[in-house]
């Protein structure tokens, strides 16, 4: 069983790379087993460069940078598995406003040929939408409203 | 195939019978905390048919029915209805439009229906394993990034494990 | 043990409505003695009426909802000693964009009276500073910037 | 009296002597994810004596100590000193100007001075909880907020129960 533990490993390995770069410009990120020999003997590591800096765990990063990393993960699991609609709620919570317009636009891509759903505060993602709604509550009762997106400043 | 329009009824926050068209490509809601935007998301996991009422965030599956202290009496159930366009055929049902609707009673229990006819659970499993790889994974919940960072590397091992 | 006990229990109590109420228009909020003849055999409540809705407990409020009253319980908890310095660090990623402004108007009302110094990723808390800094980072060595803070738009 | 500069020099991601002129009132600090804001923070539990080095993110207290791959030869100590304006003699020193200082070296010893005279940690704290009312308590760390919320009720209990 460590034969397919390992293919699923490498591949995950390979998408968390991949995902990791376009979330942090100029980053790169691998996974790393703690025991080679036998990895059910260990856990799996986590380390990053986000742009510019020295490679290091994730466990000393920044909140946002955990969170970054942490994301990236998830969608590489993700990946393992063709899916036609993906729906993400409040992804972005920790991330700075050079982050979120980057989580935005691989939001996009993935829409392109699956459906994506997503939750959000965030102006930079509302932004992207092909549809946008609002959610209202009134003594306790939820509604909807179908949000316009307007071109707002110079394109 | 791809999902047209979500339906609530009685479901959570959404007393009344409300709509959501969905984009072909990206949707994105918005709102205040606590204006329902994760109720959605927990919607369209029961319609999907997870088992686990937990991770829609209820005790049991009867709390996932609207409960107001407005005076109007409580709707007796709750009802999610997810609607696709099947122009192409991708799922093996002969329809153009295909509905798959989640009522829930107040004893719990769950009856399913594919285009308004009564199907099991996992008919609706089969059927959307098949045409549309849906599965529990391609849903980020709320937290779940933050549940993550918290992880240590013997936890991340065992999922990337469970996945192999 | 207990009188002290009670005694403290009340006042922050007492500082959690009122800082609730402050942070949630409309809303009231209340610390709960699961067992109020011996305050030991249980735990604190938490019970919250956002502005327009039913009274519940913390546990079943949203994301947002619980962070908006976790951040008043602390802030409860802090009033019980008078300091002149106050530190918070990213205590609004989870609100939405009309709690922050009031987060940021309940940090200014602080800062009448005590410094305080805030990290935040929000433009809506760095528009009420009245020094405002952005640190950047650059081959791993972290620098300071003065911001100067211009007013937009109409007065 | 009131804070009116932090100074870092070699401590975390602050190689360079680096001055942050702080507000009699609202201070805010922004940035980017990773440039150093939560560093700032950090500095200000360290040079206010705090003894918990996992409080300020590091394994040890030489972690604290910026350490860089850039070829340049690495500080030998990590130090931060923190100014108050006591023009209104709320400290009892005797001086319009006081500032404390901390620097920690590769061996993780702390030393403190006050107004550049060494003083031991008890006094910087005694002289702090006097004139200042500075604890622990007074400080949101990141991720404080979520800890709270995933809080349960006998944790909260606790908690009063401490500060009674
Ligand atoms: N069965 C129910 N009946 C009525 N209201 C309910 C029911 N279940 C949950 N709610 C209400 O739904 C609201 C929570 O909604 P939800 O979690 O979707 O908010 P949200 O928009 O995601 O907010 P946030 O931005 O804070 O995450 C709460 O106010 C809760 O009381
Ligand atoms: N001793 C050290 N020497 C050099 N760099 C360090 C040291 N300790 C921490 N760092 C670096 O400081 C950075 C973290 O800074 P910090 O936590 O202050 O970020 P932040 O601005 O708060 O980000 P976020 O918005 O994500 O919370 C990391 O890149 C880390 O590698
Ligand atoms: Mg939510
Ligand atoms: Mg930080």
């Amino acid at each position: 069983k460590k034969d397919a533990f390992m293919r699923t490993f490498e591949e995950v390995s390979r998408n968390f790379g991949e995902i990791f770069r376009e979330l942090s410009p100029g980053g790169e990120a691998r996974l790393v087993l703690e025991c080679e020999s036998n990895p059910f003997e260990g856990g799996v590591e986590i380390e990053a460069r986000p742009g510019g800096k020295e490679i290091r765990r994730v466990e000393s990063m920044s909140g946002g940078e955990k969170s970054l990393t942490a994301l990236a993960f998830i969608l590489a699991l993700q990946k393992m598995r063709s899916a036609s609609l993906y729906v993400f709620d409040e992804i972005d919570a920790h991330l700075d406003d050079e982050k979120v317009p980057r989580v935005a636009r691989l939001i996009k891509k993935y829409s392109q040929n699956s459906q994506v759903i997503v939750v959000t505060l965030k102006d930079s993602i509302m932004s992207v939408a092909d549809r946008l709604f609002g959610v209202t509550m009134k003594d306790g009762v939820s509604g909807i409203v179908s949000l316009e997106l307007a071109e707002y400043g110079g394109d | 195939p791809y999902a047209s329009k979500i339906e609530l009824r009685g479901f959570k926050s959404f007393r009344d019978k409300t709509e959501i068209p969905l984009s072909r490509g990206l949707t994105v809601i918005g709102g205040p905390n606590g204006s329902g935007k994760s109720n959605i998301v927990d919607a369209l996991c029961f319609v999907l048919g997870w088992m686990s009422a937990k991770t829609m965030r209820a005790e049991r599956f009867s709390d996932l029915i609207f409960k107001g202290g407005d005076g109007r009496r409580s709707p007796r159930f709750a009802e999610v209805s997810l609607y696709f366009n099947n122009e192409d055929g991708g799922i093996e049902v002969d329809s153009k439009t295909v509905v798959i609707t989640r009522t829930v009673d107040e004893e719990g229990k769950s009856v399913y229906r594919l285009n308004r006819r009564r199907v099991s659970r996992q008919d609706i499993v089969d059927l959307l394993g098949k045409s549309l790889s849906l599965g529990e994974y391609n849903f980020i919940l709320q937290g779940d990034v933050e549940h993550f960072v918290r992880m240590d590397s013997i936890d991340r091992r065992k999922i990337i494990d469970e996945l192999a």
